[in-house]
């Protein structure tokens, strides 16, 4: 049989923060996830196709720090980085884009373009066009509550890597 | 950050990774979602994605440590999964979780955090969802 698990991040998740249907919505997204990936499973997918489609709802998600949700850099961008690696040893990644809908879908590209595992910046993008992966503008990124974050992160001169920040303030 | 792993019918594994990082972080900053070996990793043996202080991941080669624990240590899949997230990663300056499932099947879901968004299923089985402590941090009921 298959197994199937799934993440959208940890940290201090304070239970008041999860009132007024708070819950309910981030647990509809991580099944919402569980159930793309056990749709491939279930029809005798690879592992490999499963974790990317439920990688891609969940950066579809706008609940969860990937894809359309991102947390914003200091200078107000949104720079994505996603990872696939196969158990038969393949592996591509990207870091830093910026156009990519899916990012999953970008490092997938990466691994089965087969020439190279990581691409980053720029070039990640750009590579990402020319293998034909949906873009998006900046705009669709962008959320309100992760903004929000930023702007509370700035007013209180907060450094991102220090390590006595709370994490919600550093991931979101 | 999010992510997945899996086992398929075959007997093959998977994982993958998606982050936007962390809030105010310094462009161009990489943490540890896109560095193989340290949030992310595959091979015969286990599949496994993790979140949280990604240069601590990166420090501890998370990912590959919970591996190469199983392959030459022998440990089960919870003991390398609970050393690693228990011990090398704070000891590395580091908090988070991580998922993992191994060739036979089985699946942990650790962290040293108040919670982490999480869910698995077996086939045959239900999907299980979790916040904070709904079940034991690390096992699959």
């Amino acid at each position: 049989g298959w197994t199937l698990a799934i993440h959208g991040g940890a940290g201090t998740i304070p239970r008041a923060a999860l009132t007024g249907g708070k819950e309910a919505e981030y647990r509809a997204g991580l099944l919402a996830a569980l159930e793309a990936g056990a749709t491939v499973l279930r029809a005798g997918g690879t592992a490999g196709d499963a974790v990317v489609e439920a990688v891609r709802a969940l950066e579809d998600c706008p609940l969860f720090n990937a894809g359309r949700g991102s947390t914003f850099t200091s200078d107000g961008t949104i720079e994505m980085d996603a990872a696939l690696m196969l158990g038969e040893g393949k592996a591509g990644a990207v870091t830093g884009v910026t156009r990519p809908r899916n990012p999953i879908r970008a490092a997938r590209a990466v691994l089965e373009g087969g020439r190279h595992v990581l691409l980053s910046g720029a070039a990640a993008d750009a590579f990402a066009a020319a293998t034909g992966l949906d873009l998006a503008p900046a705009d669709y990124f962008r959320t309100e509550h992760r903004l929000a974050q930023l702007e509370a992160a700035r007013a209180q001169d907060r450094v991102a890597l220090d390590h006595d920040v709370p994490a919600p303030a550093r991931m979101g | 950050t999010v992510g997945a792993v899996a086992r398929d019918a075959a007997g093959r594994l998977a994982a993958a990774t998606s982050t936007g990082g962390m809030t105010n972080k310094r462009p161009g900053r990489v943490g540890d979602c896109p560095v193989f070996g340290a949030g992310t990793w595959a091979d015969q043996a286990v599949a496994i994605s993790c979140t949280g202080t990604g240069e601590a991941f990166i420090r501890a080669a998370a990912a590959h440590e919970i591996s190469a624990r199983i392959r030459h240590l022998g440990e089960t899949l919870e003991q390398a999964c609970a050393r690693v997230i228990g011990t090398d990663v704070p000891a590395a300056g580091g908090r988070g979780g991580l998922i993992a499932v191994d060739a036979a099947g089985h699946a942990a879901l650790p962290f040293n955090t108040e919670g982490m968004y999480r869910g698995a299923w077996r086939a045959g089985g239900r999907p299980f969802i979790a916040i904070h402590e709904e079940a034991p941090a690390g096992s699959v009921p």
